[in-house]
């Protein structure tokens, strides 16, 4: 199930440690 | 444009909050046809004898663009900037990645239709339907070339544009619909159970103070608008379903975020 939402993690996570 | 408030009252802070969130339609709309125009070229450079080369290089993707694997690549790309308009939302930045990623699985297809609602509100014309692309396209022509179940779906959507035109639905309202269905409360375990019916809440609250001032001279306005929520769930669902037996029978191109979506509610 986590493999299925890989994409959509990605989108949410990028750039929220800059 | 909408309405302005009467003298001496205020739009709600909140609903400006939104309308300020809102994507420059323009800016999505080329990032999207530029998109499309890409993988046109990407099949046609495929599909030239001249470049077998290419064509090997290529061998894992062998997809034909049919018209509807064309829509479902817009609808992909639809989906990446509602993503990002999510993510600009303030309510939703309180948020951990895992009740975000569990809202949007639960709406994803919700927001894809009330863009396209909103986009044919916007274009007002009953023998057309414009795409996020910018193009027009002639409804007899889409209705002919869609089966039984497309048909239906476009015409009930059709249905729904035409109550929404009615009334006017006007663009701070559609940006509130939008946060009420992102900030459903009904999604189960949440890790922040408490912020999202709170934002909820807030969102509803905003938008009927919103109607009462901006059109006093239709109390029940508030109450109009939300009824037309059951409906738009009703078509997403079908959409759902729809999509589900396509990408079953190999029509869905693959690897992206639509199926992902897809694949996300159903397991």
């Amino acid at each position: 199930k986590k493999k299925d939402n890989a994409l959509l993690r990605y989108l949410l996570d990028k750039d929220d440690n800059v | 444009s909408p309405p302005l408030a009467p003298p001496g009252l205020m739009v709600p802070a909140l609903v400006l909050e939104f309308v300020r969130c809102e994507q420059d339609e323009l800016l999505v709309q080329s990032k999207i046809s530029a998109h499309l125009a890409h993988l046109k070229q990407e099949q046609n450079s495929r599909s030239t004898p001249d470049n077998q080369e290419q064509n090997t290089r290529h061998a894992a993707k062998p997809e034909r663009l049919t018209t509807f694997g064309l829509m479902c690549h817009m609808a992909d790309q639809t989906l990446f900037s509602i993503v990002e308009w999510a993510r600009s939302c303030i309510f939703f930045k309180e948020l951990k990645v895992g009740d975000q990623m569990k809202l949007l699985h639960n709406c994803w297809s919700e927001l894809l239709v009330l863009d396209y609602i909103a986009r044919q509100l916007q274009h007002g014309k009953e023998d057309s339907v414009l795409l996020i692309t910018g193009q027009e396209v002639e409804l007899a022509s889409l209705l002919a070339q869609a089966g039984v179940t497309l048909s239906g779906m476009i015409q009930m959507g059709q249905e729904l544009v035409h109550h929404l035109q009615e009334f006017q639905l006007d663009r701070r309202e559609t940006a509130c619909l939008k946060h009420l269905i992102l900030f459903n409360p009904d999604v189960k375990l949440l890790e922040n159970q408490p912020h999202v019916e709170s934002v909820y809440e807030q969102v509803n609250e905003a938008l009927l103070e919103y109607t009462l001032c901006v059109y006093p001279q239709f109390p029940d306005r508030f109450n109009q608008i939300l009824l037309r929520l059951p409906e738009l769930r009703v078509l997403s669902a079908q959409a759902e379903d729809y999509l589900c037996y396509k990408h079953l029978s190999g029509e869905v191109p693959s690897n992206n975020l639509l199926i992902e979506m897809l694949h996300a509610k159903r397991t």
